[in-house]
């Protein structure tokens, strides 16, 4: 793991973050539940909590789907290439783009050569907006790259690692040999 | 474009989307410092927008440089390759996967061997 230069975090007082989603992209509950589900991946091992709230503007995270040039200086480039980015706290935007196939439920088994898992993607830039860089460990969620059709969702014992150095640990889950660790979810096809 | 799973997709929408952004770095595979290809200086770009490559003009050639090479080979580091230099295949179909578009590396220090010390790295940068 690894963190932004000077470690940025959420400061300890804000440990219950809330989020919100852009509202011209008027997504789906579909959509709005991967993400609730993404968020639990992080708060399972931290003390963070994180809610949705209907105000965009006075949210910790902004999600949002863009295309191309969308203001913040970092370009989509339409199907694959880059995905999504995020900016470290406590900027707390997760941008996404809205070019590539979203799949919202089973990635599995993909017959597209373009279809991206959605919570995926979220998880590892989540992991972004509290604070943590890329990671060279393959299987770890903060791993750079992902190929479509391909689900990984939980975070590896580097990820825990990471977000518990900046955050701690989960009052309610400290143990780091939980579930999580005997079956993780990756699976797929490339 | 949200869909529940892959049949739900329209096949007549599949055919448009096989295209990735950088398809065409597939050509560049097998090529080597001292080489001039047509290619490379988008190369460059990709791996100046990551953070491999310090060049503020923003203009690149075709070379294969060694600005270029040591690119390629702390790439190579970072995602567990064989640090050649040279863009071997496995080094070519990594970089064509889908990634996040945070950069790897900042100010020339890298954040992802950087040995788990963020002492390591000297500068903020908000991305």
């Amino acid at each position: 793991y690894s963190f932004f230069p000077g470690r940025p975090r959420w400061p300890a007082r804000q440990s219950d973050l809330t989020y919100a989603f852009e509202p011209r992209n008027q997504l789906s509950d579909d959509v709005k539940r991967v993400f609730a589900s993404a968020f639990s991946r992080w708060s399972e091992w931290t003390p963070l909590t994180f809610t949705e709230t209907s105000n965009y503007f006075a949210a910790d995270l902004k999600i949002g789907f863009y295309s191309g040039d969308h203001g913040d200086g970092e370009a989509f480039d339409g199907v694959l290439g880059t995905l999504a980015h995020a900016f470290a706290p406590p900027a707390g935007l997760l941008h996404l783009d809205i070019a590539e196939t979203w799949i919202t439920g089973n990635v599995i088994a993909s017959g597209s050569p373009s279809a991206m898992d959605l919570e995926s993607v979220a998880v590892h830039e989540i992991g972004h907006v509290l604070g943590l860089g890329h990671s060279s460990v393959e299987d770890a969620i903060m791993f750079p790259t992902i190929p479509s059709g391909v689900r990984k969702v939980e975070l590896d014992r580097d990820d825990i690692e990471g977000i518990q150095v900046l955050y701690g640990t989960n009052p309610d889950n400290n143990s780091t040999t939980g579930p999580s660790f005997g079956g993780r979810e990756i699976s797929g096809v490339t | 474009n949200f869909f529940p799973n892959v049949s739900s997709i329209p096949p007549s929408f599949l055919p448009n989307t096989t295209a990735g952004a950088w398809d065409s770095f597939n050509k560049l595979s097998g090529c080597r410092p001292g080489q001039n290809v047509t290619g490379i200086s988008k190369l460059k770009n990709y791996f100046h927008y990551f953070g491999y490559i310090t060049n503020t003009t923003g203009n690149f050639t075709d070379d294969f440089d060694d600005d270029l090479e040591s690119a390629v080979k702390n790439y190579q580091r970072n995602f567990n390759l064989n640090a050649t230099g040279e863009l071997d295949e496995s080094t070519v179909q990594q970089i064509l996967k889908p990634r996040c578009g945070v950069a790897d590396i900042v100010n020339g220090t890298s954040t992802m061997n950087s040995g788990k010390s963020s002492s390591m790295i000297k500068h903020t940068v908000a991305h």
